[in-house]
């Protein structure tokens, strides 16, 4: 059994009657958009990249801007920019191509692309 | 992350999913959230991966994300991952490949390649038990036939255990969070136990998309680190994502 979540309101009795979503819980939809698989890998993300990159390079400020400031001398980023991107060579096919396609696409370095797409391995501590 | 494989009284498979990530990924003050899940939220994508004009696969996805954590191949099987700490983590996985040990697959390449070629659940089971991991992952696999629907425990290196729909012995659903099934979560982190008790109150007879997005709607099952919720069914076809937030009070992770 739990502990906080056994002390309303951090848990509630089952929901019902939710779907369709609507409400408070529900934050909208979520749009639709191809990767054709026949294209050259560096060029399968342009069209959703160029309509994301603003929201992309937002968050991939934001996670250097936390770590910096666990990090102030920026040594990490510099990490990240510079050496990441030795390593792209060595990620199978088609993903290297793909994730230097994204950088190209989005004008973000291409180790903080690389980073944000080994995010999972790194925070499974 | 919660994902369930449910089978309803008909043979039906649904498989659905809330994604909670960013825990301790900096907090937002004003609105009173967690920064990275935040930010994540506008980079979520359902997307058609096509060859040929024809769908191979389609996922839920972030955009400038190429691996993937959710998708499904039209009828055939159905695909979630949900993470797993460990102290033998990705971190070492990670160091292991920079320094050129490179017999490990990337946990998210390798659920987007079976996405992309594997052609039955049975070789998908395999591949995902099997193949050699940079870090730890729950792989929770549906598929199209009644009893097809499994949690695929992993270490790195080795598959710990599979679970099974059995409904011989009452099994009707498998639903993961983010610990081992066999032991206890963390008593300050158990959604499992309240996503379960929705589970068993909806019974077999009722579950659908709405009874099982109601479950993923639930308070803790729905916290402040759910990014999206998806609903999947591999047999109609249909794959349903919606954006989520969780407005106060609401559990932080």
């Amino acid at each position: 059994s739990g502990l906080a979540q056994d002390v309303p309101p951090y848990t509630e009795d089952c929901r019902s009657g939710t779907y369709p979503p609507s409400g408070p819980t529900f934050k909208g939809n979520v749009s639709w958009y191809t990767v054709n698989l026949d294209q050259a890998p560096q060029e399968r993300w342009q069209k959703l990249i160029s309509e994301k990159k603003t929201a992309l390079s937002i968050l991939i400020q934001a996670i250097k801007d936390l770590a910096t400031s666990f990090f102030p001398s920026e040594k990490i980023i510099k990490l990240v920019d510079t050496k990441l991107p030795l390593l792209i060579g060595t990620l199978p096919c088609p993903f290297g191509e793909e994730i230097k396609g994204i950088a190209d696409a989005s004008g973000l370095p291409l180790g903080e692309v690389m980073l944000f797409n080994i995010f999972y391995e790194v925070f499974t501590v | 992350c919660t994902s369930v494989v449910a089978e309803d009284k008909s043979g039906k498979l649904y498989h659905a999913r809330n994604l909670d990530f960013g825990l301790f990924l900096g907090w937002d003050v004003k609105n009173n959230s967690w920064m990275v899940t935040q930010l994540l939220r506008p980079l979520v994508v359902n997307v058609d991966f096509q060859r040929n004009g024809k769908t191979v696969f389609v996922s839920t996805s972030f955009a400038g994300y190429v691996g993937m954590l959710t998708g499904m191949k039209p009828g055939i099987f159905s695909l979630t991952m949900n993470e797993r700490f460990s102290i033998d983590g990705g971190y070492i996985g990670v160091l292991e490949w920079i320094l050129g040990k490179r017999d490990g697959m990337w946990m998210s390449f390798l659920t987007r390649s079976v996405l992309e070629n594997a052609t039955s659940y049975e070789e998908a089971k395999t591949l995902l038990s099997k193949t050699k991991l940079l870090a730890p992952a729950y792989f929770i696999l549906g598929g199209n036939k009644s009893e097809e629907g499994c949690v695929i425990t992993r270490s790195r290196a080795a598959c710990l255990d599979i679970w099974e729909l059995d409904l011989k012995n009452g099994t009707w659903y498998v639903l993961e969070t983010n610990y081992d099934h066999w032991k206890a979560p963390l008593p300050i982190d158990n959604r499992r136990d309240p996503a379960m008790k929705c589970m068993r109150r909806t019974s077999q007879q009722n579950i659908s998309f709405g009874t099982i997005y109601d479950m993923l709607s639930t308070k803790p099952v729905l916290n402040k680190l759910t990014t999206y919720t998806t609903l999947m069914s591999v047999s109609d076809n249909k794959l349903e994502a919606y954006l989520r937030i969780c407005p106060d009070p609401c559990m932080p992770w």
